[in-house]
C-alpha cells in the first residue's frame, strides 16, 4: 500500500458525505446503496463512521461529472479514466468524482459503481495507489462483488496505518478485517452499543444489527440489519433514548443525532452540542430518559451529564462520576434504558438492574440474556 | 519516438500519443515536466516514465512501449496519479 506524501488523514472519526449529482445510468437508490456499501467496506476496518447529509457542504462531496468539471482534472469520455478523488483535507479534500460518460452499474454490465467507489473512498481517506495487484487500491479497474466483499489485506494494513484498527469489542484481539461470516449473536462476552424503548418495543443495537422485543415477552426476538430500518444510521449506533410522552426517540452517532417518531426519521442529523455538551465531547456512550424526573442521563466515559427535557437544557454541576452516583454499577456504561422505575445499565457482558428509589443495584444478569440467549 | 515503439507505424503513432497522454497524467509529479514540453533531452523523460510505469505494474523494465506496457495503458483506471502528487 502507499500513503500520500505528508500522509494526510481526517482528524475526526465521523465524516459526513453527500451525493450532490447523480448519474443517468443507475437509479438514485442504487447509487445510494453502492456508495453506502463502499463506505462500509472501510468503516468495518477502522474506527471511522460516515453520516449522510442531503444539503450543504459535507466532508466527502460525491458527484458524477463530465469532461472538464472545474478541478483541473478533466474526464476523458468513455473508458480511460473512470473516476478520481482528493486526499483528506478542507474544501476539495475528500471529494470524489465519477465520470458520467461511463456506463455505471450495480452488476457487471458496465463499470461496477461499488468497486470504483470503494477504491476512490480509499483515496478520500488517505490511501494512494498500491502496486499489489490483489489490492482494492490497485490503479486499474477489476470488478469486485459488492455482497460479501472483504477488504483485501494490503488495503486493511494501509488504512489501519492511518487510523488504527476498529475498536476491539470488549478487548477482543484486533485482527485484519475478517468480519464474522456467521456472527455469534449470542456471544456472551458482547455488550450492546445502545438500548432504547421505541413505542411498545425494546430495541438492542450492536454493530450493524439490532434486535426488537416486547418488554414482557422474551420470545420471538429476531435480529435485523440497522440499515433495513434506519438507513441513515448504517451501523455502530452510540446511544439512543425515547421520551415516550412526546413519542420521540433520539439516536446518537459520533457528534450527530437524529430524532425519530417510531421508525420515521424527522429530518437530517443535528449536532449533539444542541444539548449543551462541551466541544471536547465527541460522542456519547449511552443515554437514558428517566420519566419520574423528566431528565435524560448521558454517559460519556466514566462520567455522566443530566439534561432537563422540560427546560431543554443541561443541568448545572455536571458531569459527575458515574460510579460515585450509581454505586454497584461497574465499568463504562455501553447502553442504558429505564423500565418501570428501574434503570438497566449495560456494561460489557453484564446488565445491572438499578432501583432508582433505593439508589442501589438489585440484580445483575448477562447482557445477552435480554435478546433471548 | 520510433525507438520507443515496438509496433507497426500507424498503430505506433496512436500508441505513442496514447502513452504520452497517460504518462503525463499519471507519472508526472506536480510541477514536473510534461512529456512533449521543451526539455533538454525529450526521449530521456519519456523513457524514464515508461520505466517507472513498468516498475509500478511489475512489468519487464524495457523503457519501450511493448505490448504488455500498452495493454496496461489501455486498461480503464482511476484518475489519481501513481506517483507522488
Amino acid at each position: 500500500y502507499r500513503l500520500f506524501p505528508g500522509e494526510p488523514k481526517w482528524k475526526k472519526n465521523t465524516l459526513t458525505y453527500r451525493i450532490s449529482k447523480y448519474t443517468s445510468s443507475m437509479t438514485p437508490a442504487e447509487v445510494d446503496k453502492a456508495v453506502e456499501m463502499a463506505l462500509q467496506a472501510w468503516s468495518s476496518a477502522v474506527p471511522l463512521s460516515f453520516v449522510r447529509v442531503n444539503s450543504g457542504e459535507a466532508d466527502i462531496m460525491i458527484s458524477f461529472e463530465t469532461g472538464d468539471h472545474g478541478d483541473s482534472y478533466p474526464f476523458d469520455g468513455p473508458r480511460g479514466t473512470l473516476a478520481h478523488a482528493f486526499a483528506p483535507g478542507e474544501g476539495l479534500g475528500g471529494d470524489t468524482h465519477f465520470d458520467n460518460a461511463e456506463k455505471w452499474t450495480m452488476g457487471t454490465n458496465g463499470f461496477n459503481l461499488f468497486t470504483v467507489a470503494a477504491h476512490e473512498f480509499g483515496h478520500a481517506l488517505g490511501l494512494a495507489h498500491s502496486s499489489d495487484p490483489s489490492a482494492l487500491m490497485y490503479p486499474t479497474y477489476k470488478y469486485q462483488r459488492p455482497y460479501g466483499f472483504h477488504l483485501p489485506k494490503d488495503d486493511v494494513k494501509g488504512i489501519q496505518a492511518l487510523y488504527g484498527p476498529r475498536k476491539p469489542f470488549l478487548g477482543k484481539p484486533t485482527s485484519p478485517h475478517t468480519p464474522p461470516h456467521h456472527p455469534d449473536l449470542c456471544d456472551s462476552t458482547s455488550s450492546f452499543d445502545a438500548v432504547t424503548m421505541l413505542g411498545k418495543e425494546l430495541l438492542f443495537f450492536r454493530d450493524r444489527i439490532f434486535w426488537r422485543r416486547q418488554v414482557h415477552l422474551p420470545s420471538g426476538i429476531r435480529p435485523s440489519t440497522i440499515t433495513s430500518s434506519f438507513p441513515q444510521l448504517m451501523s455502530n449506533v452510540d446511544a439512543a433514548y425515547e421520551v415516550a410522552e412526546r413519542g420521540t426517540a433520539y439516536f446518537f452517532k459520533g457528534p450527530h443525532y437524529w430524532i425519530t417518531r417510531g421508525f420515521q426519521m424527522q429530518g437530517p442529523p443535528r449536532t449533539i452540542y444542541d444539548f449543551g455538551f462541551p466541544r471536547y465531547v465527541q460522542r456519547i456512550d449511552a443515554a437514558v430518559y428517566v420519566p419520574d424526573t423528566q431528565k435524560t442521563l448521558f454517559f460519556v466515559g466514566d462520567e455522566y451529564y443530566s439534561y432537563d427535557e422540560r427546560k431543554g437544557k443541561m443541568e448545572k454541576d455536571y458531569p459527575k462520576n458515574t460510579e460515585e452516583e450509581f454505586p454497584g454499577v461497574n465499568g463504562q456504561i455501553d447502553a442504558a434504558v429505564e423500565l418501570n422505575g428501574y434503570i438497566y445499565f449495560f456494561s460489557g457482558p453484564k446488565a445491572y438492574k438499578y432501583d432508582v428509589e433505593k439508589e442501589d443495584v438489585v440484580s445483575v444478569v448477562k447482557s445477552s440474556s435480554w435478546i433471548g440467549c | 519516438a520510433s525507438s520507443l515503439l515496438a509496433a507497426a507505424p500507424r498503430t505506433s503513432w496512436n500508441n505513442y500519443h496514447l502513452a504520452q497522454a497517460y504518462l503525463n497524467k499519471y507519472y508526472t509529479k506536480e510541477g514536473g515536466h510534461q512529456i512533449g514540453e521543451l526539455v533538454a533531452r525529450r526521449g530521456n523523460s519519456m523513457v524514464k516514465k515508461i520505466k517507472e510505469l513498468q516498475t509500478f505494474f511489475n512489468l519487464q523494465v524495457t523503457g519501450k512501449l511493448d505490448k504488455s506496457t500498452m495493454d496496461v495503458i489501455k486498461r480503464p483506471r482511476c484518475g489519481v496519479p501513481d506517483v507522488a502528487n
